[in-house]
C-alpha cells in the first residue's frame, strides 16, 4: 500500500534532515500513483500532487514519525480537506412544500436513492411523497411505486405518457394545503451530452424550484467522473452529491474528483440495496480507502 | 500530438494522458508506453505518427490475442443458453432486451428468464423488453428462487425448441459472498439441466466504470466463470479502456458494445474502431 511504498521510497533518509524537492520526487510519484488506481481523474490528481509538493517541501523531518509517515499525513490531511470539512444535512426548512430533486447517469441509483431519502425523512416525522419523473425507462414508474409501497411512502400517479415536467408540477399541485412537505423527483437517468434530456432537466428545475439538486453518482465510476460532473453541475447548479455502491470494494477517487470540480457536498453515501442503505459521508474515512 | 514534430518526453507524457483518462489505468499505461518506448529505440522511429501508430498496435494486440477469436457457437441440439450477470446498474436487463432484437433479426427464436427475483419491477422491465421484441419471458413471483425460473425455463425451451435462452439475473457486487453463491447455484441448476449450459456466462461492465472493472472482472469469473464480455453506455464519453486490461489478463472476448438505450443500440465489438475512439 502508500505507506509501504513511501517508506521505502525515504528509507536513506532518516532523524534530522528536511524534506526537500529531490527526495520529495519519488514520493510524489507514488502518491500520484495510487490516486490515479483510484480513479481520481487526471488532472484532478495533477493539481493535488502539486498542492501536496508545496507543503511537503521544507517541512523538518520530524522524530517521531517517519518522513513517508509525514507525507502521508499532509496527502491525507490534504485529501480530507478538499473532500469536506464538515457534514451537509438536507436543505428542508426553506418554502414548503421542499423539492429535491435527484439527477444522474443511467444505472447510478436514484431511484433506489429517493426511496432511501424518502424512509428516512418519514422517520423524522415529515410527510415525504415520492415523484416519478422518469417516462422512458421500462417500468421505471413501477418501480418507484413498489418502493414507495415498501416504506410506506405515497407516491405521485403518472404515466409513462405524459411530459415530466407536467407530472412534476401536478406533484407540486397536490403537495398543496400541507398535505405533503417533501416532494422526491426522481428523474431518468441521462447522458450529460444528451441536450435535449440535460434541457428537460433544466425546465423540470424551472418549473418546481427544488431546494436541493443532488447529483448521484456510483463510486466506482472512472475517470469520465470529472467531465460529468462537471456538465451537471453547469446545466443545474447543483446543491449536493450522493455516492452510491460504496459498501464494494471501488476505492471511490471519483470523490475527489466530482467534489474538486463541483465543489458541492458530498452529502450521503449508499450502501446497499436496501432502503436503510443511507449513510453521512466521512471525508476522514472516504480519505483513507482513497489512499488504499 | 497533432502537430507534433518529433518524438519527446512531452509527447508520451500527452500519450499517457490520453491513456490514463480513457481509464487504461496507470499500470497498463506504463507497460504499454515502455513497450512502444523500447520500439523506438530499436527501429530509431522518429514521426510520432509512427509512434502513436506502433501504441495503437499494441494495445490492438492486447485486445485481440488468437484465444479471443471465440465466437458464441451454436450448439447442435437444443437452446443456446446465455447467462447475464454484473454489478448493479450497468445495464444487463437493457442488454438482454438489445440481444434479443438481434437474434431475432438473424431468424433465431428466444426465450427469456426473468431471474431477477429481488429488484423491484426487475421482472416487469424485462416483460417489456419481450413484448418490444414479441419474445416469451418466463418469470414467476418476485421473491421466488431465482434458479426455480431458470430450471422451468429451460423445460419450456426445450418443449418448444427455443434456439436462444437469455437468463437475466439481479445485479450485484461481486464482494457479496452469498450473492455469489446464489449466482454459482443458478448456474449449476442450469448445468443440472443442460448439460452444456450456460453456454456463454456473459459479463456485462459499464464503460463509465473505473479500475474496479477489474475487481469485477476477477470475481465473477472465479465465482462462475466469464465467457464473454458486453462493454455499455459508450455513447457517453468514458472510453472503457478497462477492457484493454482485463482482455490481456484475462484473455476474455469483448462481445458487444452498449451505444444507447434502444433496443437497435448494440454492436459487434470492433477493435480497431475501439482503439482510434480511445484517441478521438
Ligand atoms: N450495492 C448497491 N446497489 C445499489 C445502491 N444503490 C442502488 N443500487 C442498485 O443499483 C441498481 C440501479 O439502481 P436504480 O435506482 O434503478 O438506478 P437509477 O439511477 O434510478 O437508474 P436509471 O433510472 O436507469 O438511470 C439497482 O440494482 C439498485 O438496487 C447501493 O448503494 N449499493
Ligand atoms: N446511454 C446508455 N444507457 C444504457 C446502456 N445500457 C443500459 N443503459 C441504461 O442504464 C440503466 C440501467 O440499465 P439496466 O438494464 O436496468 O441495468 P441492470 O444491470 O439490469 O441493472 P440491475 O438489474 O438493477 O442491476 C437504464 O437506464 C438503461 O436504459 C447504453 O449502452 N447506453
Ligand atoms: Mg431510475
Ligand atoms: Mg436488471
Amino acid at each position: 500500500n502508500l505507506t509501504d511504498r513511501l517508506q521505502k521510497v525515504f528509507k536513506d533518509l532518516r532523524g534530522h534532515g528536511t524534506l526537500s524537492e529531490e527526495n520529495i520526487q519519488d514520493a510524489l510519484r507514488e502518491v500520484r500513483q495510487a490516486l490515479l488506481e483510484a480513479d481520481v481523474s487526471f488532472k484532478v490528481v495533477k493539481d493535488f500532487v502539486k498542492t501536496v509538493a508545496e507543503r511537503a517541501v521544507g517541512q523538518e523531518v520530524v522524530g517521531s514519525l517517519s518522513p513517508g509517515q509525514q507525507v502521508i499525513r499532509i496527502v491525507h490531511d490534504e485529501l480530507v480537506a478538499l473532500l469536506g470539512g464538515q457534514t451537509e444535512t438536507l436543505k428542508l426548512d426553506g418554502r414548503q412544500p421542499v423539492v429535491i430533486m435527484l439527477a444522474g447517469l443511467q444505472g447510478s441509483g436514484k431511484t433506489t436513492t429517493a426511496a432511501k431519502i424518502a424512509k428516512q425523512l418519514l422517520k423524522k416525522g415529515r410527510r415525504p411523497y415520492l415523484v416519478p419523473a422518469d417516462v422512458y425507462r421500462p417500468a421505471a414508474i413501477h418501480q418507484l411505486q413498489v418502493l414507495g409501497e415498501r416504506i410506506g411512502v405515497p407516491v405521485h400517479p403518472s404515466q409513462a405518457s405524459e411530459d415530466p415536467v407536467a407530472i412534476c408540477r401536478a406533484a407540486v399541485l397536490a403537495a398543496a394545503g400541507g398535505r405533503f412537505d417533501t416532494l422526491l423527483v426522481d428523474t431518468a437517468g441521462r447522458l450529460h451530452v444528451d441536450a435535449t434530456l440535460m434541457e428537460e432537466l433544466r425546465r423540470i428545475k424551472a418549473a418546481v424550484q427544488p431546494a436541493e439538486i443532488l447529483f448521484v453518482a456510483d463510486a466506482m465510476t472512472g475517470q469520465d467522473a470529472v467531465t460529468v460532473a462537471e456538465k451537471f453541475n453547469a446545466d443545474l447548479d447543483l446543491t449536493g452529491v450522493i455516492l452510491t455502491k460504496m459498501e464494494g470494494d471501488a476505492r471511490g477517487g471519483a470523490a475527489l474528483s466530482i467534489k474538486s470540480i463541483t465543489n458541492r457536498p458530498i452529502k450521503f453515501v449508499g450502501v446497499g440495496e436496501d432502503l436503510d442503505a443511507l449513510e453521512v459521508f466521512h471525508p476522514d474515512r472516504q480519505a483513507s480507502r482513497i489512499l488504499g | 500530438f497533432r502537430g507534433k514534430k518529433q518524438i519527446d518526453q512531452e509527447l508520451f507524457d500527452e500519450l499517457e494522458e490520453i491513456l490514463i483518462t480513457a481509464d487504461l489505468g496507470v499500470g497498463t499505461t506504463q507497460d504499454l508506453l515502455t513497450h512502444v518506448q523500447q520500439q523506438v529505440k530499436r527501429e530509431a522511429l522518429q514521426d510520432p505518427a509512427a509512434l502513436r501508430q506502433a501504441l495503437m498496435d499494441r494495445i490492438l494486440y492486447y485486445l485481440r490475442r488468437p484465444e479471443l477469436e471465440s465466437h458464441m457457437v451454436m450448439p447442435e441440439s437444443g437452446p443456446f443458453v446465455i447467462m447475464v450477470v454484473g454489478v448493479n446498474g450497468v445495464g444487463k436487463t437493457t442488454t438482454i432486451g438489445k440481444m434479443a432484437h438481434k437474434f431475432k433479426q438473424a431468424g433465431q427464436s428466444v426465450l427469456l428468464v426473468a431471474a431477477d427475483t429481488f429488484r423491484a419491477a426487475a421482472i416487469e422491465q424485462l416483460k417489456i423488453w419481450g413484448e418490444r421484441n414479441a419474445v416469451e419471458v418466463v418469470a414467476q413471483k418476485s421473491g421466488a428462487d431465482p434458479s426455480s425460473v431458470a430450471y422451468d425455463a429451460l423445460d419450456y425451451a426445450r418443449a418448444r425448441e427455443i434456439d436462444v435462452v437469455i437468463i437475466d439475473t439481479a445485479g450485484r457486487l461481486h464482494t457479496k459472498v452469498n450473492l455469489m453463491e446464489e449466482l454459482k447455484k443458478i448456474k449449476r441448476v442450469v448445468a443440472k439441466k443442460l448439460e452444456t449450459a450456460p453456454h456463454e456466462i456473459l459479463l456485462v461492465l459499464d464503460a463509465t466504470t473505473g479500475q474496479n472493472s477489474i475487481s469485477q472482472a476477477r470475481q465473477f469469473h472465479e465465482s462462475v466463470g466469464v465467457t464473454g464480455l458486453a462493454l455499455t453506455k459508450l455513447d457517453g464519453t468514458a472510453k472503457g479502456g478497462i477492457v484493454v486490461n482485463i482482455c490481456h489478463e484475462f484473455n476474455m472476448p469483448i462481445r458487444f458494445i452498449g451505444i444507447g438505450e434502444k433496443m437497435e443500440d448494440l454492436r459487434d465489438f470492433e477493435p480497431e474502431e475501439f482503439v482510434k475512439a480511445l484517441f478521438a
